[in-house]
């Protein structure tokens, strides 16, 4: 099973919407993905209509009360699965800060499905917490969705060290597949300053030994469009909603570019 | 000490861009101002380029090592001052764990400071933790950035039991003040239904007792403009970047509506 985290600890840069991007178009391309849903906040499961309940578990079970993970994943579509969060969530943080081995957990968790699936996609909340901690732990790449603007290089370098001290400690075989270039707007100048320093700050990482030497920019740039917003508040993607939007185009796009499979027909 | 907590748990609702330009118009109308950085992410403090060090203290150090909050206050601009963040604060979560009345901590270090200011102002970061808590235990009213997309009323009943919570256990007097519509586009249908139902469930509230029953929407919503993103890079409010733009209208029109001063000539 390939292994992705979506991460980005600035809050509202598109990780939700690009994890259910990327997850739906694999699952359209027959692909069989596992998407969990790691923040408290519950986004993904609510935009795939799955409400944690006495008959629907969560991750927040898996984690804290060793439920084995096969019984809290439920069916979106076909092949596309989801293990989802619900408020509880947020107190696991407390509760795993005794626990030996916290960090890896998730992990343990997974190894179990591992042959079951060919993606996993985990959805990450906006800090670089246990949760997000556990997500690096239990992947083998990072994919992170950046919005080009307010200080966006500052959070990806705190972002970039937490990678690095994963890798040094739990996870030596985690590395930052690309970045997401998403509600991209490449009219303005501010845009255009940001990926040009992004660029230069990935080629000059090139000889070093860290795990983001051969990270990339993304080609498809996920640009704004109303179509993705609206098609969320109705529980589906923008490949339901609007499939001809430009907004279906650029998530089909970037899943090739990260998935070297055409998904969407 | 007039006291507003600015909060939502969604990221990127404009929560930090709200407290920095109501904060400086505020100031540029001749108020003593405090602004509190409750978000380890730093991100108001990064905007006015205050950067914790060991000649600068954070709040932090108030939160968790008793340091007076005098101690921590550092000058923006005239009578508007501010009290940083920086990254420990996400070590504050668990170090306040089993602290005693530790979702008080941030008010009784307020208290010492309330004759020196007219309005406080906390950003607070996009989780309802202890952080958040101490915000909401610390203010006498709540304004809530909002942006119309993506289950945002969903969230906003998640914050609202919240704020009951206090309300019943912590701090009688917590009131919802109103919500701001932030980054808003007028033009689309998902946002005018989230409006619509948005009036009617404050409406539905009123005779309730509840501390939102007397919330608004406040009049002014902040359109979505690329000046206010862009200031905030160059570490200035839209005020000073681009005076002339509908980004400074609409939050001096804002800080009208929610303190009748108009701030900026
Ligand atoms: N390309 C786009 N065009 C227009 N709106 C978008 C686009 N991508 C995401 N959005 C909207 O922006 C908002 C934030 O996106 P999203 O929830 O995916 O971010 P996030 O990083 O997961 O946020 P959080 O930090 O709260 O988890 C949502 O309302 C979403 O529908
Ligand atoms: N009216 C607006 N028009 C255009 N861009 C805006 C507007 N308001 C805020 N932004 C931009 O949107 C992004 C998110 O805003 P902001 O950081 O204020 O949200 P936040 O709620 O504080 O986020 P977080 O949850 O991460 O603390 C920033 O890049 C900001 O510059
Ligand atoms: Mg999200
Ligand atoms: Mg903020």
């Amino acid at each position: 099973m390939r292994r992705i985290a979506i991460i980005n600890q600035k809050g509202g840069v598109g990780k939700t919407t690009t994890t259910a991007h990327l997850g739906a178009a694999l699952g359209l391309a027959g692909k069989r993905v596992l998407l969990v849903d790691m923040d408290p906040q519950a986004h993904l499961s609510l935009h795939f209509g799955v409400e944690v309940s006495e008959d629907q578990s969560s991750v927040y079970d898996v984690l804290t009360a060793s439920l084995p993970i096969r019984e809290a994943i439920t069916v979106v579509h076909d092949s596309l699965h989801l293990v989802p969060s619900d408020i509880d969530l947020a107190a696991a943080e407390a509760e795993l800060i005794s626990v030996m081995g916290r960090e890896v957990i998730l992990r343990e968790a997974l190894d179990v499905v591992d042959e079951a699936y060919d993606v996993l996609l985990i959805d990450c909340p906006p800090s670089l917490g246990i949760l997000t901690i556990n997500a690096l732990s239990a992947c083998h790449e990072v994919v992170i969705p950046l919005q080009a603007q307010f200080f966006a290089l500052q959070g990806l370098g705190k972002l970039l060290d937490t990678v690095r001290l994963v890798q040094q400690r739990i996870n030596p075989d985690i590395i930052v597949k690309g970045v997401a270039l998403c509600m991209h707007d490449s009219s303005t100048n501010l845009s255009t300053e940001i990926v040009d320093d992004l660029t230069e700050f990935l080629v000059s990482s090139r000889d070093l030994d860290v795990p983001w030497s051969r990270a990339e920019i993304f080609k498809t740039r996920i640009r704004r469009n109303v179509k993705i917003a609206e098609s969320s508040s109705f529980g589906q993607t923008v490949f339901e909603y609007e499939p001809k939007s430009n907004g279906a185009i650029d998530y089909n796009r970037l899943a090739i570019d990260i998935f070297d499979c055409p998904c969407v027909p």
